[in-house]
Order: C-alpha cells, then structure tokens, then sequence
C-alpha cells in the first residue's frame, strides 16, 4: 500500500496499490537486486538453496557457526555466495560411460566484475555405504582438439558431504565459458586406481536421484569489486 | 506525495508553541522544543511472504525498512547527530529562513543487508547489499 506519516510514530496505510502500480514496484525491487525479470520457482527442497540457507543463518547468528575454519573465512570474506545445481543433461561430455559421472555447471550468470574468492563442488554420500573408496574430481579440457582430464581435488570417503575445492576450473569457466566442459568423477579403492567404481553404487546422490536435499551443487564464493550497475 | 504534503498542511497547527514562538535569533532562546515531527528515524516493514514474493526470495521475510523524516530543528533529539555543516546551516537558516533552507534529515549510519533469492529454476545467490538500512539519522 501506499503510506503516510501518522504525525506521531509511525506509518499508517493510505491507500492500496493497483495491480500495475505493484508490478512497477516489483520491477524496481527486481531492477535494484540486478534481475531482469522475475525468477521461476525453483524446484523445492534442494540441495543448493538449503547451504545457503545455512549459511544466511549462520550469519545472523555467528554462535550457532558450526563450520570449517577455511569456509567460514571464505563466507566472511564474501559479498556474493552463489550455489550452481548440476545440469548435466544440458552438455555432453563426449567421456564413455560417463553416467552419473559427468557434472555441468551454467556458471553464465556470474556477475561481472566479482572477484573469485573460492568455489567448492559438494557431494553427499551415503554414510552407510564404502568409506574406503577415493574419489577424484577431474577437469575436462580439450588439448589439441582432443578431450583430456585435469586432476583438480582428491577426496577419501567419508559420508556426508564432501568437499571438493574446484577454485581453479571455475575461474577458468568464467573467464573463458567456451571451456567449461563440466567436472568427471572418479571413484576407485585406494588400491586398485584403474577399476573404476560408479559414483551410486557407493553411495553419492546422483543429479538425477529422488533426494533433490542430497543433490551435487557448485558454491562460489565473490568478493565485490566496489563497482556498481547503472540503473 | 501529494497525500503527504495535505497531510502535513493540515498538520499545521499540531506546531508545539515552542516551534511558533522560537526566536529567530541565533543565540536566543534555546529551551527544548523537540517534537515527534522533528527528524528521526522512522519504521516501515516490508514484508516480502505478504507481497507474495516468498517463492524466490527465500530469506529474509522481510525487513524494516527503515527511513529518516522530520525537520531539522535544534536542539534534536539526544539520539541525534548533526553535523557541524547543518548547525551553521540551521543558524543561518534563522538569520534568513527565504535564502537559506533548514539542513535535510538524512542516514547517517547505514549497515547491509544479506538477502537469499532464486536467479533462476536451479541456481541461488546470497548476496550482501551495503549500505542498505538505515540505523540512525541525522543533520546534513
């Protein structure tokens, strides 16, 4: 609604808003958050948007911090935190057998002008399920016309979620979005590198699993350069 | 705008007698003639589960949008803080109230705000808004 001062302390309501005197507030509301038009609903209870979650809370109450010392640097340090859902059906990796292996990230949202603090890939798995499997994130790059992996981040099993630190193939994928060809998983016993285990038969929550809360997301972590828009 | 403008005309009278009667010199009388019209800080939640934003903006609820009203007569309120700009300004103002206006009530402190919010159907953003709630208000 439209309000005046009372006189005395406070704001009473004047008279209410028009649908189209509130779809121009929203476009201001949208215009200052720097989106050009209302976002879809997301699906619900997800993975990405329950971290951020978090971590608002977190930052309201900074008692109730219970997370690692590297992340809550990274959290404090940061003006933007933005969490990627893996949309693998989008790119093709050109790996075989890549099921359920193969992420992809649409990372063509980061603003401009944000420096990159961090970024981190987040799997969960199954706490009940082989704790003493490796798991190793790779890069995909192509290397004279030809597809490669890059070894980014190297992680034991535990259960729960794991964090994988992909700083670098993410500012590589910002800089350059042509070679974004997504992250390869691989899943081994620590003593038999060449056979290769597929990722849900240990327990990691697949993209396309049932649980959307247990689902692999990207988070990075932005630093504002003090720069902002025209309006 | 012109709401408020009528409100505040027919306001007029509500002036305190101190207001009226305030002298217009400098250094005349300065007995307290704060009132609730004078600047301060003033409330205004907007609350984004009613405007039925919740389905992308996932925190916080809303907030209080605070704003800062009121005209700059001294001396303010304890809780204010005017700047030594403004206190001449005012003293000038006295002298000559149709050359020179009263000093503006404005922000003086500003703090930021972390607001959750959908950018599309599958990727989130926290990000932090400096300078965008008001904590106190004063002179300029």
């Amino acid at each position: 609604g439209l309000y005046v001062d009372n006189g005395v302390d406070r704001t009473v309501m004047a008279r209410s808003l028009s649908r189209s005197e509130r779809q121009e507030v929203e476009h201001e509301i949208l215009n200052l958050l720097g989106l050009p038009s209302r976002p879809a609903r997301a699906p619900p209870n997800s993975a990405a948007p329950q971290f951020l979650l978090d971590v608002y809370k977190s930052l309201l109450d900074e008692s109730n911090f219970n997370i690692s010392g590297r992340e809550q640097y990274a959290i404090h340090e940061s003006d933007v935190i933005m969490s990627f859902t893996s949309r693998s059906d989008f790119h093709q990796s050109g790996v075989r057998h890549e099921r359920g292996r193969h992420l992809w990230f649409d990372v063509s949202e980061v603003p401009a002008g944000e420096a990159i603090v961090g970024a981190e890939l987040r799997l969960y798995q199954n706490p009940g399920l082989h704790k003493n499997v490796v798991i190793q994130v790779y890069e995909l790059v192509v290397d004279n016309g030809e597809k490669a992996l890059r070894l980014v981040d190297t992680a034991a099993a535990t259960g729960g979620w794991l964090v994988f630190n992909v700083t670098g193939p993410f500012t590589s994928w910002v800089a350059f979005p042509d070679s974004n060809q997504g992250l390869y998983l691989s899943v081994h016993f620590p003593d038999k590198p060449g056979h290769e285990l597929h990722p849900e038969d240990v327990g990691i929550a697949s993209v396309k699993g049932s649980d959307a809360s247990k689902q692999p997301f990207l988070v990075a972590f932005f630093k504002s350069s003090g720069h902002r828009t025209s309006r | 705008s012109r709401k408020t403008r009528e409100t505040r005309r027919r306001k007029k009278p509500e002036t305190t007698p101190a207001e009226t009667n305030f002298s217009p010199h400098p250094f005349g009388d300065a007995s307290p003639h704060w009132s609730s019209r004078s600047c301060q800080i003033q409330t205004l939640y907007v609350s984004f589960r009613d405007l039925e934003w919740h389905d992308w903006i996932i925190a916080p609820n809303g907030y209080d949008a605070f704003y800062c009203s009121g005209e700059c007569n001294f001396p303010l309120n304890a809780h204010m803080n005017a700047t030594n700009h403004a206190i001449v300004q005012t003293l000038v103002h006295l002298m000559s109230p149709s050359l020179v206006p009263k000093p503006c009530c404005a922000p003086t402190k500003l703090s930021p705000i972390s607001v959750l919010y959908f950018l599309d159907e599958s990727n989130v953003i926290l990000k932090k808004y400096k300078n965008m709630v008001v904590k106190s208000c004063g002179c300029h």
